[in-house]
């Protein structure tokens, strides 16, 4: 789409044969609206179109007939480079490795415990989960019918959430399961007695991974929210989930210019196999459109 | 400070875009705006502010007086749709418990037939606010629950059936085709449209919001909107530029995860919410 926006407005430019610093101006415009209709945020879009026209200049698109390709690869290299490599899984040194899952409410977050766990059979490992969400109605038996159906034992307890990470982390050790999943229960990132509880809960079990399930949708709010998470826990990665819907998922870019923590995985859909690695080239096309 | 210019109108800008504004829609505001500004001589920052703050919660005006929607003939049908995780079934709960406190008998309609404790989830929100409930087992068939459900509501004499449905993503035309089905079912059973079909929007949604109202607008024939979550810091701008496009008023507002955080939604209250 940003392709086919461009060729509009370079198209009365071929026919003159040069591009002025207006017309480029006009482009980079168009460039703005494709990136903010794209949920990436207005601070992270005014740097990124910031670069992307010095980029410009610097490869003299004022001079080139195919200025808008140019454009288009400038700004996908631009994005990919952004969203940056690859990382590699946390193993801990010893077993078992624990992964806490962490999110705004309704982001995906149990879902994708199963889904991680699931991944993590089908690679010959041996996790277990944690049922972590005592307020949620049902919660611990959504994370015990998701169990039963990847094959994953599931640990359930009394009292707090930290009181039941405790007993689990025990449990993991005792069964000498590999990694432990942690599945927390939804929270606002400014209520500061659940942002203090989640990092009680890291505390008492030691986390390896620690992620921010954000939900593909996510407009604005996406900086403040990984922001608010990146502080009180200090993650090491962000899954963005139900991008099997037609979100662009702009918030992905944003949160990666503004906290540095990369996507490791991305949910693709309901069920419990909809799991895959991030990649940066798919990501890049989606948000441009 | 109290000086007008064009950086005042770019601060705007920026405000409304935060708030997730789409980049179509704010041109549009604050085209208005500065006619609105010449044509009435305002001459503050304060000033133009307000106006502003009018010409947004305008946009909704009508919304104020619409309850949600109350038949001659009981029960009424209130369905809920949606994609994953908005606040469809807590929203159904903290419906229940209102009309509870109002002398009604509502009746929760377990519709959620496929997402693991589904079923179970919406129970404990029957048992909290003290509605019926109908269920059938995981893995039935959608609209054969809700058609059970009217029928029941009708021979205990329940006012309102508040039938909650599995999330889904409108990309997912086999979903969007179910969901299709349960509605004409359910007209079938009532003899009429739904009483309300209720889209349930997470605040927190950026452009996709439009996306997801055209879609289900299309298929399920959507009445009204609830917003979720404006308990966090998410402004829901995206719900301006579904006023003039699709005519859905936004009926509801959920303000927490308890049984009492909802409200009627209030047009003044958004706008002025938009820009704290
Ligand atoms: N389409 C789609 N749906 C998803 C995806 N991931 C999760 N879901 C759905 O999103 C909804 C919410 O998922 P949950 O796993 O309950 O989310 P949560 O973060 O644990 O929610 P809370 O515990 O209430 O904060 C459910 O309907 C899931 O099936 C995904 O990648 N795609
Ligand atoms: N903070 C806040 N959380 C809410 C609100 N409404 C719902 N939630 C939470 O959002 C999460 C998802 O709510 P559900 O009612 O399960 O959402 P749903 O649309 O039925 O989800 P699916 O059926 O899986 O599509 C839960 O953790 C709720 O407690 C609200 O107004 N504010
Ligand atoms: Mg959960
Ligand atoms: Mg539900």
């Amino acid at each position: 789409r940003l392709t086919r926006r461009l060729t509009g407005v370079f198209s009365s430019l071929r026919r003159q044969g040069r591009l002025s610093e207006d017309d480029v101006n006009n482009a980079l415009r168009e460039v703005r609206v494709a990136v903010l209709e794209a949920d990436v945020n207005y601070g992270v879009a005014k740097d990124f179109l910031a670069r992307i026209k010095e980029k410009a200049v610097g490869e003299n698109l004022f001079g080139s007939l195919t200025a808008d390709q140019t454009l288009v690869r400038i700004v996908r290299d631009e994005i990919v480079e952004l969203l940056g490599e690859d990382v590699p899984f946390h193993w801990a040194p010893a077993p078992p490795t624990v992964v806490l899952m962490a999110g705004l409410q309704g982001s995906g977050k149990t879902t994708t415990c199963a889904k991680l766990a699931r991944w993590l059979v089908k690679d010959g490992k041996k996790p277990m989960m944690a049922a972590c969400d005592l307020q949620r109605p049902a919660a611990v038996h959504q994370l015990q019918v998701l169990g039963e159906q990847v094959g994953v034992p599931v640990h359930t307890g009394q009292g707090s959430p930290v009181d039941v990470a405790k007993e689990a982390i025990q449990r993991a050790r005792h069964l000498f399961c590999d990694v432990l999943i942690v599945d927390t229960a939804g929270r606002l990132a400014m209520d500061a007695e659940l942002m203090n509880e989640l990092a009680a809960i890291e505390k008492a079990v030691g986390s390896h991974e620690r992620l921010l399930v954000l939900d593909a949708t996510i407009g604005q709010e996406s900086v403040n929210v990984a922001q608010a998470f990146q502080d009180r826990l200090g993650l090491t990665g962000v899954v963005i989930t139900k991008l099997d819907g037609d979100a662009r998922g702009g918030a992905v870019l944003s949160v990666r210019a503004v906290t540095g923590v990369p996507v490791r995985y991305v949910g693709t859909g309901e069920a419990t196999d909809a799991l895959e690695r991030f990649s940066s080239e798919r990501m890049a096309g989606r948000i441009l459109g | 400070r109290g000086v007008i210019d064009e950086n005042l109108y770019s601060v705007l800008e920026e405000e409304l875009l935060l708030a997730d504004t789409s980049v179509a829609v704010t041109e549009e505001i604050l085209s208005e705006l500065r006619d609105a500004v010449r044509k009435d001589k305002v001459t503050t920052v304060d000033g133009i502010r307000e106006r502003l703050r009018h010409e947004i919660a305008s946009r909704f005006d009508w919304d104020r007086v619409k309850g949600l929607n109350e038949p001659a003939v009981p029960p009424a049908l209130w369905l809920f749709v949606g994609v994953n995780g908005v606040g469809k079934t807590t929203t159904i709960g903290k419906l229940a418990s209102s009309l509870k406190s109002k002398g009604k008998r509502p009746l929760l309609a377990a519709g959620d037939t496929f997402r693991a404790a589904a079923i179970e989830q919406l129970q404990v929100w029957a048992e909290r606010s003290g509605a019926d409930f109908v269920g059938a087992s995981p893995g039935s068939d959608s609209a054969s629950v809700v058609f059970s459900a009217i029928e029941a509501a009708k021979a205990r004499g329940c006012t309102h059936v508040l039938a909650d449905t599995a999330g889904r993503q409108h990309t997912k035309s086999a979903l969007m085709t179910e969901l299709g089905k349960t509605v004409r079912v359910a007209e079938k059973a009532m003899g009429r449209a739904p009483d309300e079909v209720l889209l349930v929007l997470d605040a927190n949604t950026g452009q996709n919001a439009v996306r997801q109202a055209e879609e289900f607008g299309h298929i399920a024939g959507v009445t009204g909107l609830v917003l979720t979550k404006v308990d966090g810091t998410a402004k829901g701008g995206a719900l301006i530029g579904l006023q003039r496009g699709l005519h859905l008023p936004v009926k509801l507002v959920g303000t927490g995860e308890g049984i009492e955080d909802l409200r009627l939604f209030d047009p003044k209250w958004f706008a002025e919410r938009l820009f704290a």
